[in-house]
């Protein structure tokens, strides 16, 4: 197992689209990085995997990735 | 369960509804059929009306849609985004919108115009999204039997915080979706599954791994969609690596999250049950002696694995054999040379080389709560 998450580049655009669409992260300056705990994308990455009752990590795991794949409702799950 | 931010709602209990186009992949009366029952899992249990009308301006117009569609929020090709919603209002308010792109259904292939229709209506009312993996108001599409679709309590909470309770004298309920902290918590039937366990209750199994340390809930049909909800019991043949998943007098077969084809069987064919016998109630198999053990009413029956056939002598009483756990279970699993017996809200362990109970525990023991 590798001992450092990597996520593929299309993941990485992939969660920050997601993010963006329902859990209103703010599009301009703000991307996708690694070892950024305080950034606004993990905040919203905690706060999509409290909402699914997932584990809270900020980072982007295979259990975040494939909630994020599932097909969906495009409504907000936080209110804009 | 979520109402949308502002909490905006309808001021008017009767509501109209338009059609604005049709999808080409289900007939007219197909979709005029999944619309009026999406509306219709709103009206029981809340006092709105919903009445189609084909002139004038309706409250709520259905439309579909490919791609953009210059609402500020275009669709995605197939997959992804299946619909959306608009909060209740004038205009463009409470009208919902469905992806062209998507395959639209009227039975358990992917995507249930009924299914996502009601999903969308409750946004229409003023509903927001429902972290409860069981309400109709979670935001992924899970979806199996498209003759069950019922509204959980959370649902029915969210429809009648916002309009009031419906105006039927016997005020409807729904599913709740178990907590594994839930001291009340009882189960249908549970499992071992290549090394963790399964806990079913209704359409939802909870989920513990040794290495986890809390429970995950989701619905079953996310694992195996072809199961049924209610499974009534459940075992695990190690040597084989499947799970047989019981219900009625029928069970079917898993390897991983695969059903096996040529599902479900019989159980009177298959292990040579009497016609008697409707249902098992708890069932667990031994890997060592390669000894399956079903528990029906007040007997149990043993089933050679090997042989392929059921023991002689059987059934034999539960209290004989298994004295202390009461005359009739719900449940059973076994674990590091225990067995796991679960009947209502308590659950015994049970040592079967002295033939008695050791502990008694709640059901939920196992999710350290």
């Amino acid at each position: 197992f590798p001992a450092h998450l990597e996520i593929k580049e299309q993941d990485r655009e992939m969660v920050q689209n997601y993010l963006e669409k329902f859990y209103d992260l703010k599009t301009v300056g703000v991307k996708l990085t690694k070892n950024k705990d305080s950034s606004p994308v993990v905040e919203k990455l905690k706060k999509m995997q409290g909402f699914f009752g997932l584990k809270v990590t900020g980072k982007p795991d295979n259990e975040t990735l494939t909630m994020m794949k599932q097909p969906r409702c495009g409504v907000p799950d936080v209110s804009r | 369960f979520a109402v949308t931010e502002g909490n905006p709602k309808w001021e008017k209990k009767d509501l109209t509804y338009s059609i604005e186009n049709y999808t080409p992949d289900l007939a007219r009366e197909d979709v005029d059929n999944a619309i009026r029952k999406a509306f219709k899992v709103w009206s029981d249990v809340s006092p709105l009306t919903f009445t189609k009308i084909s002139e004038g301006e309706a409250d709520i117009k259905i439309s579909f849609y490919y791609g953009d569609h210059r609402d500020n929020s275009p669709f995605d090709g197939p997959n992804g985004i299946l619909a959306h919603a608009f909060q209740p209002g004038p205009g463009i308010g409470g009208d919902a919108h469905f992806d062209e792109d998507e395959k639209w259904t009227k039975d358990h292939r992917n995507y249930n115009l009924y299914r996502v229709a009601a999903h969308e209506f409750g946004h229409s009312l003023g509903l927001s999204h429902s972290s409860d993996i069981g309400a109709l108001m979670y935001p992924s599409y899970a979806f199996s039997d498209p003759n069950d679709i019922q509204l959980s309590q959370d649902d029915i909470d969210g429809i009648q915080a916002i309009y009031g309770p419906s105006d039927n004298p016997i005020q409807p309920t729904g599913p709740t979706t178990p907590q594994a902290c839930n001291r009340k918590l009882t189960f249908d039937a549970v499992t071992t599954l290549r090394g963790e366990k399964m806990f079913f209750k209704d359409r939802f199994y909870l989920r513990k791994s040794p290495y986890d340390s809390e429970a995950e809930v989701n619905l079953i049909s996310l694992f195996w969609p072809s199961l049924p909800s209610g499974i009534e019991a459940a075992h695990e043949v190690t040597e084989h690596d499947i799970v047989r998943f019981f219900k009625g007098d029928k069970y079917w077969a898993t390897r991983g999250q695969d059903v096996l084809p040529g599902y479900p069987r019989s159980i009177h064919r298959s292990f040579g049950f009497p016609t008697t016998v409707k249902k098992i109630d708890a069932t667990f198999s031994d890997e060592y002696d390669g000894k399956t053990y079903f528990f029906v009413g007040n007997k149990y029956w043993r089933y050679n694995e090997r042989r392929r056939s059921m023991d002689a002598g059987y059934p034999k009483l539960i209290t004989n054999d298994f004295p202390g756990i009461g005359s009739k279970v719900d449940a059973v699993v076994s674990d590091n040379e225990f067995l796991y017996f679960f009947s209502g809200t308590r659950q015994y362990k049970f040592e079967p080389q002295t033939k008695r109970v050791v502990a008694l525990l709640k059901t939920n023991s196992w999710f350290n709560c």
